[in-house]
């Protein structure tokens, strides 16, 4: 099974 | 006060339809710069980047940077309401809690305009640094939705490898497997017809095809899309806007549970 990222876990908030 | 005079407003219209479904809400942002705006799906699992470049208007007046919160389903039914050929201008008050969209035919003969009820969204802003991408496909756009369309009817995701190769897209549902092999080919009458692969190294990343196949509604607004993959980074899948700058969508990968 595969586990859908989020994009949090790349960008950081401005 | 804000004006903005877009002598093509279909790419207003197409831009719309392009976001509307992805999107529900959300601030375009207006500078010096250009009209801009990010936004994320709800699940916060993709995000659209849209810049318009003030020259690319026939007339930018933003007096003061200003955010306005839009439903995009609103606005897309008000933007349907201009003709594809209709010059689209946006305009704006300080402190207004309205946006006014005024459509002019080409011959002027027609002249109509909308005003849409803004909203106070709390948007997150997102940081998204520069990156070195593995891997850079350029393609046309057209093929790029054929794929993610074709392999959606087998599977929910698509792996995207490029090695030296070219460019594979993969997928296996409950009917079986399905791999499209997409070589380089820059022997084409038209440059957007090629299929351009940059690879640093090789790289293989798994995706939603919902989200793919969601991006893809922006291929009206370029022959060619540009999909950038890094292992461990979001895909970067871009339309360019013709002389005003470009939509973006960013996509995070999933991974082995």
């Amino acid at each position: 099974t595969c586990k859908q990222q989020k994009l949090s876990a790349f960008f950081g908030c401005k | 006060m804000l004006e903005l005079r877009l002598v093509q407003g279909s790419l207003l219209k197409k831009v719309l339809e392009a976001t509307k479904d992805l999107v529900t809400d959300a601030n375009f942002d207006c500078s010096a710069t250009g009209f801009s705006l990010q936004a994320m799906d709800s699940s916060h699992v993709a995000l659209v980047a849209l810049l318009l470049r003030s020259e690319g208007f026939e007339h930018y007046r933003c007096d003061r940077n200003i955010s306005m919160g839009m439903n995009l389903n609103n606005m897309s039914k008000m933007l349907k309401c201009a003709g594809n050929d209709d010059i689209i201008t946006i305009k704006g008050d300080d402190g207004s809690d309205t946006v006014t969209f005024m459509f002019e035919s080409p011959n002027q003969d027609k002249i109509s305009d909308f005003e849409m009820k803004l909203m106070d969204i709390d948007s997150e802003h997102l940081g998204i640094p520069e990156a070195e991408y593995h891997a850079i496909v350029k393609m046309p756009s057209s093929e790029f939705q054929r794929i993610c369309k074709d392999l959606s009817s087998i599977g929910d995701t698509v792996v995207i490898s490029v090695t030296k190769e070219g460019v594979k897209f993969s997928t296996r549902g409950d009917i079986g497997t399905a791999n499209i092999v997409c070589r380089q080919n820059k022997t084409v009458d038209k440059p957007e017809e090629a299929t351009i692969i940059e690879m640093n190294e090789p790289v293989s990343l798994t995706f939603a095809l919902r989200y793919l196949n969601s991006f893809t509604k922006a291929t009206p607004l370029s022959e060619s899309v540009t999909v950038s993959l890094s292992s461990e980074l979001p895909v970067v899948v871009e339309y360019k806007i013709a002389d005003m700058g470009y939509i973006r969508f960013y996509l995070a990968p999933k991974i082995e549970d």
